[in-house]
């Protein structure tokens, strides 16, 4: 599966 | 990118435009505190250090340079720029800051995502989010008056803390998987530690009064 993008917050 | 998320960082960047008009227009960062300030700084640098790793979106990358170009030039100001710093008042602001850097760091060397420099830094820099606002609000509990760009600063801060848990509800109710318990449970710390500066200010907002926080 894709990584999920981890920090994708501020 | 939903709604709350958007007004959640608005809201944050409104807190720091606030304080930076406070400084600017009457020169004095009375009322504020400088170790607040440099702990929100050493968070950004930390979070941030993904800059040169990982690119999100264009919009992410300018929000991270914005907060901590910031918060650098906040602490600027209160340290070196001669007439802010003049009304600096550090008998106010004794909180032992370090203390909270320190047990950040060692909670972030037990709790973190992955053990890698980055994971760990950015563990420590949730942590010290939490707490970070501690400072701050002792002195205006120390101080009593709270003069209102000041309260307001307060007050966009803890509106953008509860924005995120609605973003956090959302996200989990709409993307499959959304677990972030670094994150959320200290996000849910850091917004009841504005629980008690809320009641005060909507009490002074309601009878239309200046907001005062008992002593």
């Amino acid at each position: 599966g894709v990584e999920r993008k981890y920090h994708d917050e501020l | 990118m939903n709604i709350f998320r958007l007004a959640g960082d608005m809201t944050h960047l409104l807190s720091i435009l606030v304080l930076l008009l406070k400084i600017y227009a009457t020169k004095s960062c009375s009322g504020v505190s400088r170790k607040t300030q440099e702990l929100y700084a050493i968070v950004f640098l930390a979070r941030y250090l993904d800059l040169f790793t990982d690119f999100i979106s264009v919009y992410n990358t300018f929000m991270k340079i914005v907060f901590i170009a910031s918060s650098l030039a906040i602490v600027w100001c209160i340290r070196v720029h001669p007439m802010v710093k003049r009304s600096y008042d550090k008998d106010l602001d004794t909180f032992r800051h370090y203390l909270l850097v320190a047990a950040s760091f060692l909670l972030a060397l037990f709790l973190h995502e992955k053990f890698t420099f980055l994971e760990i830094f950015w563990a420590f820099s949730i942590y010290l989010e939490a707490v970070a606002i501690l400072p701050q609000l002792v002195l205006l509990q120390r101080s009593g008056n709270v003069d209102n760009l000041t309260g307001q600063y307060v007050f966009f801060l803890g509106a953008y803390r509860g924005l995120y848990i609605l973003n956090w509800i959302y996200r989990y109710l709409t993307e499959p998987r959304f677990t972030r318990w670094i994150a959320c449970v200290s996000g849910v710390v850091q917004t009841a530690l504005y629980a008690d500066f809320f009641y005060y200010y909507f009490i002074s907002w309601k009878n239309n009064s200046k907001l005062k926080l008992p002593a």
